[in-house]
């Protein structure tokens, strides 16, 4: 996390606010929940309190404009700035102005006001942006639910205000996973355009061959409409799709875009009712199969016909030797299938049929 | 890499463009024109590593891919860094 220079913050703790306008894109009533809602995140873990007014100065003043709105700090229309808060102080000092040309929601399909709300009001508090991705503070949008501060940026404003008196325990939002922790493990990972794609948590890793560093990025800030928690995924290279599984729904993705029609039951594939998740999922270009593991299971589908192969479930064990375990995630490399369950990777030939070699799950990240 | 000899093609200015004005507002670039037409000057790198610096991006003071993406994402219009 960052403070502003000289660590500015409110002399007292009993910061007042007033919302001077309000947008048209939701009712007013949605307004003053999502900003009621984005000063508790912070209440919560402060001795903070927040008084609203509805005329005359406050502290925090919340506004509404576009393009030059009156700070010499002009908004860029839809999109790009969403909006911008000034640090604890006299005048302008904490005032919060949002960019009236976005479209403002209450849910993820536009921007949602309550998580901006809550990370301009933390540089209201005198909060500077974090760069870790996992915070609230960090500049770039993503769209999360649940309780929206991280560890980080719970220690940034302790350290300016100090813990709440009350002590009332929240459950901060998980931070980025790191990818050189030896015990990592992997949610999903898929090939995408000649490019390996992990998931894990609310992120992914992008694998380039002429990319030395893996880059982690949001999956919700590439593809908003697909879950925070992905189980498998597998790209179809002949139809330039990936499916994602996610629970009983499994989405289609060309590119950054979701195919019409998704979400879909995994069960359209022609898995049983009793199938609830797939563990992991990859497809085999030489055969034209796509193999689907559920716990010590695997089907076998022919993207073809469209249709599973007869003769399945199978178990994993007889049929891969070598891979004693459920498999958290799976791709397939020139005639090697990689495995990952827990912390470690196993590379299983196609041609010997056996497992020729065991990593650890995050030497794919160079670690 | 803009090689020196060809020149910007309009992609690569519009790309300069860009990445001059989010730096400016973000890392304190500083005003005015930036080295020979079209030739990313020595702020301007600098000023693209601290960024990349600030995003864990591979720290190559060019306007690679990534930087670049990254420049077009929505976000908050507070800098980055300073006052």
């Amino acid at each position: 996390y960052n403070h502003f220079p000289r660590h500015l913050k409110w002399p007292n703790t009993d910061v007042t606010f007033r919302i001077v306008n309000y947008t048209p894109d939701l009712k007013k009533s949605d307004v003053d929940r999502a900003i009621r809602n984005a000063l508790n995140a912070w209440s919560d873990v402060t001795p903070l309190t927040f008084k609203k007014l509805y005329k005359g100065n406050a502290d925090i003043m919340i506004s509404f404009g576009s393009k030059e709105h009156g700070d010499y700090n002009p908004f860029d229309g839809p999109n790009g700035l969403l909006a911008h808060a000034y640090p604890p102080g006299e005048g302008i000092g904490g005032d919060t102005h949002f960019d009236e040309d976005e479209d403002w929601t209450k849910d993820s399909s536009a921007y949602n006001l309550f998580i901006v709300a809550a990370h301009e009001l933390g540089h209201a508090l005198g909060m500077s942006h974090s760069t870790d991705p996992g915070a609230l503070m960090y500049p770039v949008y993503s769209y999360s639910t649940g309780y929206p501060l991280a560890e980080d940026d719970i220690e940034g404003i302790q350290a300016l205000y100090g813990p709440n008196p009350n002590s009332r325990k929240v459950k901060p939002r998980p931070d980025a996973p790191t990818k050189c922790d030896p015990m990592l493990s992997f949610d999903a990972a898929t090939e995408l355009r000649g490019e390996t794609v992990i998931f894990k948590d609310r992120f992914y890793w992008r694998l380039h061959p002429q990319m030395p560093e893996p880059e982690q990025t949001l999956i919700k800030s590439t593809w908003p409409s697909i879950p925070n928690k992905v189980d498998a995924a597998y790209e179809n290279p002949e139809k330039d799709l990936v499916i994602i599984f996610s629970g009983i729904r499994m989405w289609a993705l060309n590119g950054y875009n979701l195919v019409d029609g998704y979400p879909k039951y995994i069960h359209k594939l022609g898995l049983p009712k009793t199938i609830r998740k797939v563990d992991a999922a990859v497809h085999i270009g030489d055969t034209g199969k796509t193999l689907l593991f559920t716990d010590e299971e695997y089907w076998s589908y022919d993207e073809a016909s469209g249709t599973m192969d007869t003769g399945y479930p199978r178990s994993i064990e007889d049929d891969f030797p070598g891979m004693s375990d459920e498999v958290d995630a799976a791709v397939y490399h020139y005639g090697y299938l990689y495995f990952f369950h827990d912390h470690v990777q196993y590379e299983y030939s196609y041609t010997s049929k056996k497992v020729i070699r065991i990593m650890r799950t995050n030497a794919i990240l160079n670690c | 890499a803009h090689s020196s000899a060809a020149p910007l093609s309009s992609e690569d200015k519009d790309d300069l463009l860009l990445a001059e004005k989010y730096l400016r507002r973000f890392y304190g670039l500083p005003a005015g024109l930036q080295g020979r037409q079209g030739q990313p000057s020595d702020a301007l790198k600098a000023k693209i590593k601290e960024m990349q610096r600030f995003f864990n991006l591979k720290v190559t003071g060019n306007l690679d891919e990534n930087t670049l993406e990254l420049m077009k994402e929505p976000r908050c219009g507070v800098p980055d860094i300073g006052e």
